[in-house]
């Protein structure tokens, strides 16, 4: 299993 | 008063086949340079960006902003009533509570109109960092659909490995495993079916197939798809909308331990 990462994580809330 | 008419349905009515999957709710956001949607998922593991320019609207008319949040659910039910040959039209008040969607049929003798309560979400607004990708590879849209379906089937991910010689597409599971090879193509006269790989440095990265899958559903809008790739960021898998705009999907990638 590969851990999924959000894409929350790269671009961040304006 | 907000007011937005296409000649041809058949746009709109593929854009919202093409993020049903992914999306439950989006807030439109419509001024006069035209219509943009960015939202995520449920999970927050992929981000949906579309762009509809107003000068590819036959009429386009917006007095003031508006941020209209949409149940993309509903939307898509109400876009299956129009056929795609006919006209169709957006209408909203200043600070709306709902839209009008108005089909008309080409020898002028139906009009449908449709109207859909609007719901109150929050703006949310991520920012989208300018990015220079590793590598950017055209191909034909139906080719990238036709390879994650093929692959989802041996594995929960697909592992995208790109170098100047070609592009290659691998999956393995519990039964086995799979990968397809694609090669630069080196004489591109029909643009159309090239592979074209602009590589600044090789990419090897790993996505989840479910999204994959959710993505290639706007194949019918592009006959090509634009797949920007560098490491360890979102993968960009992008088709233009005609003339209009654009449709984006951002995934993040999985990451090895």
């Amino acid at each position: 299993y590969i851990p999924q990462v959000k894409i929350s994580v790269f671009f961040g809330e304006l | 008063m907000f007011e937005a008419r296409l000649a041809q349905s058949a746009i709109l009515k593929k854009v919202l086949e093409a993020v049903k999957d992914l999306l439950t709710e989006a807030t439109f956001e419509c001024s006069d340079s035209g219509i943009q949607v960015q939202a995520m998922d449920n999970a927050h593991v992929s981000l949906v960006s579309l762009n509809l320019r107003s000068d590819g609207f036959d009429k386009y008319r917006c007095d003031r902003n508006l941020s209209m949040g949409m149940n993309i659910g509903t939307m898509t039910k109400i876009l299956r009533c129009a056929s795609s040959e006919d006209t169709v039209t957006l209408r909203a008040v200043d600070s709306p509570d709902n839209i009008i969607f108005i089909f008309e049929s080409q020898n002028k003798e139906k009009l449908a109109e449709y109207e859909m309560k609007l719901i109150n979400m929050d703006l949310e607004h991520l920012g989208i960092p300018e990015t220079m990708y590793s590598c950017v590879v055209k191909m034909p849209s139906q080719e990238f659909a036709r390879i994650c379906r093929d692959l989802s089937q041996f594995g929960e991910a697909i592992t995208i490995a790109c170098s100047k010689e070609g592009i290659k597409f691998s999956a393995a599971g519990d039964y086995g495993n799979a990968n397809v090879k694609l090669a630069q193509t080196a004489d591109s006269d029909k643009e159309e079916e090239a592979v074209l790989i602009d590589m600044q440095e090789p990419v090897k990265l790993t996505f989840a197939c479910r999204y994959l899958n959710s993505f290639v559903k706007a194949t019918p809008l592009c006959a090509q798809v634009k797949l920007s790739m560098s490491s360890d960021v979102p993968l960009v898998c992008e088709y233009q909308i005609g003339e209009i705009g654009h449709i984006r999907y951002y995934l993040a990638p999985k990451i090895d331990d």
